[in-house]
């Protein structure tokens, strides 16, 4: 039943090789995951501007659109206002906690490093070994790249607070029973006959498409992320053959053959989101000329855009604090690793340090 | 994303 542990061991330069070539695929994954991802904000964000759809299903006036109702249903099956409101109270624990096991791993450095200058300066050169302050540098470079990192993540947190207080009024109504939701959308005289026009028929079918696009979308990005191989055996030929690993020649070509498919199918669901977007506000201009203007109409509609995007905000919102949690724990386990590296040295220089202690004691 | 990558610091510094 032997298995060799050494099976998966390869030269040096192929692991380094290999780390590159990892995180070369990961920047190119997090791109064009990234321009879906805003590509579809960017959707949103114009169809919640123009009303859309709830201005074309709004016929009576007074009851709540299709859409904005399905958008209700969703961010409270997602756990609504309270779940991001839980999440956005643990941030400052996670933080707290991450900063001080930072704290408590420079302390026990510095501590150290006091008392072996004070015996340095006790016994002057018969102190004879290395000052603990040089051999604490580069674990205090560490922990400074970490405090620039805790740093930047107390900013984020705050921009996902902020986004939470503007929003949060808005998801807090949209996260009402549909009567109590209905009674706070301000009602306007029905939209006369709009239903039959031709303009509400193409921008329907406009709307159709854009769904379409999206759902593409979600497909590309999950065929994208599933994609993997391994570069080791690549590495490790030409090692052999030529001595060197060319390592971003061979990412690059291995990456365009992987990924060159992928890439084109994305500019393309790009290219057809803008040309129908562009579409779409041609349309809604022809639309909104047709539709009444008077004061109750554009109040209601205000309100129904208002909803719209905080559903889309409640999206952002609670993936901004998953990212955040996450970010805090994965960050909680690679400060512990570094906790222990510090105590580790810290407990050899003070082994140490009795030792010599003793000799000079008995010399 | 919003928070920063900390893909980095996960590959133990085999150097070390």
């Amino acid at each position: 039943k032997f298995s060799d542990i050494f099976e998966k061991m390869v030269p040096m330069l192929v692991q380094q090789s290999l780390s590159i070539s990892n995180s070369r695929k990961g920047e190119l994954v997090n791109r064009l995951v990234g321009s879906l991802r805003e590509a579809t904000n960017l959707c949103n964000g114009v169809l919640a501007s123009l009303n859309l759809p709830a201005a074309l299903e709004d016929l009576s006036g007074d009851s709540v659109p299709q859409s904005i109702l399905e958008k209700s249903r969703a961010v409270i099956q997602q756990g609504g206002l309270n779940s991001i409101e839980q999440l956005i109270k643990d941030l400052p624990e996670l933080l707290l906690r991450n900063r001080e096991i930072l704290d408590e791993s420079l302390k026990i450095l510095n501590d150290e490093e006091t008392t072996d200058n004070e015996l340095r300066a006790k016994f002057s050169q018969r102190w004879n070994r290395t000052p603990s302050g040089d051999l604490y540098k580069s674990l205090r470079a560490e922990g400074g790249n970490f405090r620039n990192i805790l740093d930047k993540a107390v900013n984020a947190d705050q921009v996902v607070k902020e986004r939470y207080n503007t929003h949060c009024e808005m998801i807090a109504l949209l996260c009402k029973p549909e009567d109590q939701l209905c009674a706070a959308i301000p009602s306007a005289n029905p939209a006369k006959t709009l239903q039959g026009s031709e303009v509400v028929n193409v921008l329907k079918a406009q709307l159709v498409q854009l769904d379409e696009i999206k759902r593409d979308r979600e497909v590309l990005e999950g065929e994208i992320k599933a994609v993997t191989f391994d570069m080791t055996t690549k590495f490790l030929t030409a090692l052999v053959q030529d001595g060197a690993i060319n390592e971003e020649a061979l990412s690059t070509g291995e990456l365009d053959t992987r990924y060159g498919a992928y890439t084109q199918r994305v500019q393309q669901n790009l290219r057809s989101q803008e040309e129908i977007l562009a579409q779409v506000q041609t349309s809604h201009q022809e639309f909104a000329a047709l539709k009444q203007s008077n004061a109750e109409a554009s109040h209601r509609e205000e309100v129904l855009k208002k909803l719209a995007s905080a559903h889309d905000s409640y999206i952002e919102i609670s993936s901004n604090l998953k990212e955040g949690t996450k970010f805090y724990n994965d960050l909680t386990e690679i400060l512990l690793k570094f906790q222990n590296k510090c105590s580790d040295i810290v407990f050899a220089r003070k082994t140490e340090r009795e030792e010599l202690l003793k000799d000079l004691q008995q010399s | 994303s919003l928070y920063p990558s900390l893909e980095d610091l996960k590959v133990d510094k085999v150097m070390r």
